[in-house]
């Protein structure tokens, strides 16, 4: 399972050290992204959701392995793995 | 709905909710489903106020929906779809196109933003059943919609965008119908999500789940939630089997009997048991042709959807169904406007009617129908598959919050379906029957809408309160609520059914400051992380604690837990006087059995509008020895005024050891 990707919501500190040097929560959030892929993958096309109101953080397609590097990183409070639920 | 805002009492020319609160004018629902049908008549503007100039959000184009199809009641429609999008779905086998686009494909969206705020439309039927003038909760609220569910199902992270959206866009409430089993609070997104938009003061109502009557089942837990289970209303649609033998056995259904011919027609009764193709529950091609052609075929309930069961029958050339309830359904009739003559019958009568067929050789039956009939049976009544308590991660908390109708539900249906939502029905109505906790939440979302527009400084938990402590603790004949054959715990119904016209003006509220949430996160022993995780917010809970020496959330319902030898607690309670100044109240309490209640100081004496008074309530307990079986009791409390019987203000009580 280590390279499959998979949809995760990574929750971030709303006030993260690293948060202040970028004008737009986007770009923070797709700079941890960029920290957790290999050089040559484009985090734009797997950070799917830029949270900033129900919660600071993003969901973006990673794989297990990548999410034990970001779980390393100082600003991220949370990963959990998307959950499906149902209408009732 | 065509009729459960005349059960709930709510009436256009007396003066109740709907009067003071304008019938919810300015205030805007979010709801999170599956979309809309933005053409249905529940969702036409004519009458409705301009769209709030706070209202940030936006009409979403995509697939057949066009930036035109919002107005001044749909004033808002989006879609979230990347969490969906990526999940390896396997192709559907829904014959129905799913829109990529707010454009509800299933109908569920539908009917729970008109459940919540369609407007009024005259002449609503289901194929003539359950006819009326249809009208949502709040029917003068503007509702904006916002597409997280899909075919499949619904994906957090989805959920998650939506919220982080219409937090910004400026929603005064969420309706949120969906959900699934009990979670930690730092595990659960809705919980997360919800207290940001509780922060920023929505009200958020979410279904209670749809796992009952499994102990323990209530999802959507956290204290800032309302959380909605389902109640009957005293509307049946019978649709009684007479056997052959000249007995009758009781049932009910929407299908419009008198229509065809074959309807009411005596037929040979079948059962198909045996195998392991699922006969008995009428699977789709499960059914020997030659054994059911032109027959009335009993199928049990459950596994496949109920109306699907009828598809099954029709398919195999079946004449007619009975559709037989099993021991978890008890007596709950949920009814559906099957493709075929049809009915549900109880459990009781299942074996009735199966005993009929074994001790005859010919079994026969005909179903005599016998159109709506609207106030001769007891209601509210708890709904069979409404979740219950307790509470799986918190025992101070009592879950659900409230009661409100969701079952047999009349509410606004898209043109791409037939009634029964199944491909093959080609039938196309403007509104249908559905069934679920799905639809008492929205009926709480109307009304939190109504409170929140005669009291728009109110906070979502003053809000909750008063919806809460006006509940309905008797059914509308002033006798308990009934759950199945016995009288409904407060594991069932929490605080009561939802009264509106009550809710509106309670006297009395017990408001909660986002602060006091964190606190009590400290108390149920959630780490620094965790309740980061939950908040946002950064606490050293051993700091919180000592500064809140004995802290009880002021929460509007009372759940006590004796655990590990522990026989008394103390908790606090404080109530913001919301009605009018000078105002006495004095408490009377009905302690659980094997409980002892004091309660200090007994009399609330307010001056002012908006003053708050403090009490303790002192929760003894009198049992002597503490079996290894975990056993429960309640009571209630309810303080009330001096001068004016209507500000009522009850809290149930709930004891485990």
């Amino acid at each position: 399972y280590g390279n499959t990707l998979r949809t995760y919501i990574v929750q971030l500190h709303p006030h993260g050290v690293t948060s202040s040097s970028f004008p737009t929560k986007f770009l923070w959030h797709l700079s941890f992204l960029d920290q957790t892929l290999s050089s040559e993958e484009d985090s734009s096309s797997r950070l799917l959701y830029s949270y900033g109101s129900a919660m600071d953080g993003f969901a973006a397609l990673l794989t297990e392995t990548e999410i034990e590097l970001l779980r390393g990183l100082p600003d991220v409070v949370a990963v959990r793995p998307d959950q499906l639920l149902q209408l009732q | 709905t065509t009729y459960s805002y005349k059960f709930l009492g709510l009436s256009s020319t007396t003066d109740g909710a709907w009067i003071k609160s304008g019938f919810g004018r300015g205030t805007i629902i979010g709801v999170l489903d599956t979309g809309v049908w933005p053409e249905s008549p529940s969702f036409a503007d004519q009458g409705m106020p301009p769209v709030p100039k706070r209202w940030r959000g936006m009409c979403q184009e995509g697939q057949n929906f066009k930036a035109t199809s919002c107005n001044r009641k749909l004033i808002g429609a989006r879609f979230f779809i990347k969490g969906h999008h990526v999940s390896s779905v396997p192709p559907s086998e829904n014959m129905v196109d799913e829109y990529i686009s707010p454009r509800d494909s299933s109908g569920h969206g539908t009917h729970t933003s008109s459940t919540a705020g369609g407007v009024s439309v005259p002449m609503a039927s289901v194929l003539g059943n359950g006819a009326g003038v249809a009208r949502g909760m709040a029917p003068g609220a503007h509702i904006a919609v916002y597409k997280v569910c899909w075919f499949n199902g619904c994906y957090s992270s989805d959920i998650l965008a939506a919220i982080d959206v219409a937090i910004v866009d400026g929603v005064d409430v969420l309706s949120l119908s969906l959900g699934g089993f009990p979670l930690p609070l730092y595990d659960d997104s809705i919980a997360i999500g919800s207290f940001r938009a509780v922060e920023h003061g929505i009200s958020v109502i979410c279904a209670a789940g749809n796992n009952g009557p499994i102990q323990s089942s209530v999802a959507n837990i956290a204290p800032w939630i309302a959380t909605i289970g389902a109640s009957t209303l005293d509307r049946k649609f019978p649709a009684i089997v007479r056997m052959g033998n000249g007995e009758y056995v009781y049932g009910e259904s929407l299908f419009p009997g008198k229509s065809l011919p074959i309807a009411e027609k005596e037929l040979e009764l079948v059962y198909v048991t045996g195998g392991n193709s699922g006969s008995e529950f009428c699977f789709r091609g499960s059914l020997p042709k030659e054994k059911v052609k032109g027959k009335m075929v009993v199928c049990d309930r459950g596994v496949n959807g109920r109306a699907e069961k009828g598809v099954a029958v029709k398919e195999a050339g079946g004449a007619a169904m009975i559709l037989a309830n099993t021991e978890i359904n008890l007596e709950e009739d949920s009814v559906d406007a099957h493709v075929l003559p049809a009915t549900e019958i109880g459990y009781a009568e299942a074996v009735r009617l199966k005993t009929y067929m074994d001790t005859t050789s010919h079994p026969r039956a005909r179903i005599v129908f016998g159109g709506t009939v609207i106030g001769t049976s007891r209601a509210p009544e708890v709904a069979q598959f409404s979740a219950r308590g307790p509470n799986l991660y918190d025992s101070t908390i009592l879950k659900p919050d409230v009661l409100a109708p969701g079952v047999n539900i009349i509410a606004a249906w898209p043109q791409n379906l037939g009634p029964t939502s199944l491909p093959e029905d080609t039938r196309r109505v403007n509104f249908t029957v559905m069934s679920g906790t799905s639809m008492a939440c929205p009926h709480v979302s109307g009304i939190a809408a109504l409170i929140h527009s005669a009291h728009p400084g109110w906070t979502p938990a003053a809000i909750k309160s008063a919806i809460m402590t006006s509940a309905d603790a008797s059914d509308h004949r002033g006798k308990p609520i009934m759950d199945g054959s016995k009288p409904a715990a407060v594991f069932a119904i929490g605080a009561g059914h939802v009264n509106p016209n009550r809710a509106i003006d309670p006297g009395l509220i017990y408001d909660i400051k986002p602060d006091e949430y964190v606190i009590h996160l400290c108390t149920l022993g959630y780490t620094r992380s965790e309740i980061f995780t939950i908040t946002h917010r950064n606490v050293s809970c051993s700091e919180k604690l000592k500064m809140n020496r004995g802290f009880s959330l002021n929460y509007p319902s009372i759940s006590v837990a004796f655990k590990h030898g522990v026989k008394s607690k103390m908790i606090t309670r404080r109530l913001t006087n919301v009605g009018n100044p000078n105002s006495v109240y004095s408490v009377q309490v009905k302690p659980p059995e094997g409980v002892k209640v004091r309660v200090k100081p007994r009399r609330l004496i307010f001056k002012h509008i908006n003053q708050s008074l403090s009490y303790r309530i002192w929760v003894i307990s009198r049992k002597k020895t503490q079996t290894k079986k975990i056993s429960y009791a309640e009571g209630q409390l309810t303080w009330t005024n001096a001068h004016n019987s209507f500000h009522r203000v009850r809290s149930p009580i709930s004891v485990t050891w």
